[in-house]
């Protein structure tokens, strides 16, 4: 999850 | 999805519009570094390698594909277009940009959350977005003379960066192991940049008079 949370911005 | 990264978001796409409405309206780049576009386009090309592998939310994906092809598109006008390029101020534009990319990539072989392919790259484009503004800030010192939409320009990226940082506060405090060092000093460094073209914008704006930086 802290990977997908991580790149989630743009 | 918070405001302050929809408001973000929303200035930062503000900001590539005001770019292209002027390349594209008045066939003028006048006062635009290329070399400031040309590394967004490495940044972006860099950050949205995972485009086809990740997917977060067809809004990320659109806008993806926005910065992807505006950042191109305004590289692509500087330097091919007829009209276009006839306006670009190469002989002021000097800054050398490989100067800002080798650091960034070292930084990023360095200092990474994983060490892998994707991970490293991802890094290396928070790196060069940070100072990926600096030969637009030289050219602004060094041509002085600022035209609205150029300054407007500027004055929206810093927005959507300082938004950006009140994102990462909100989220800090909202989501549990919302902790990300290096995009915040990364994102830190790039807003700071931008506090002396801030501070002379709002002169310019209180006293109601043409952004004109001092020599």
């Amino acid at each position: 999850a802290k990977e997908e949370e991580s790149h989630d911005e743009l | 999805m918070n405001i302050f990264r929809l408001a973000g978001d929303m200035t930062h796409l503000a900001s590539v519009l005001v770019l292209l409405l002027k390349i594209h309206t008045i066939k003028s780049c006048a006062g635009v570094s290329l070399k400031t576009q040309e590394l967004y386009a490495i940044v972006f090309a860099t950050r949205y390698l995972d485009i086809l592998t990740s997917f977060v939310s067809i809004y990320n994906t659109l806008m993806k594909l926005i910065f992807l092809g505006s950042s191109f598109s305004i590289v692509w006008y500087m330097k091919y277009h007829k009209t276009v390029r006839r306006t670009y101020d190469r002989d002021q534009d000097t800054f050398r940009h490989w100067f800002l990319m080798l650091p960034c990539l070292l930084l990023a072989l360095l200092i990474h959350e994983k060490f892998t392919f994707f991970e490293v790259l991802w890094t290396f484009s928070l790196y060069l977005e940070a100072v990926a503004i600096l030969p637009q800030l030289v050219l602004l010192q060094r041509t002085r003379n600022i035209d609205n939409l150029t300054g407007q320009y500027i004055f929206l990226l810093g927005g959507y960066r300082g938004f950006y940082i009140l994102n990462w506060i909100y989220r800090y405090f909202t989501e549990p192991h919302y902790v990300h060092w290096i995009t915040w000093i990364a994102g830190l460094v790039q807003t700071l940049l931008y506090a002396d073209f801030f501070y002379y914008y709002f002169l310019s704006w209180k006293n109601n008079k043409k952004l004109q930086l001092p020599a």
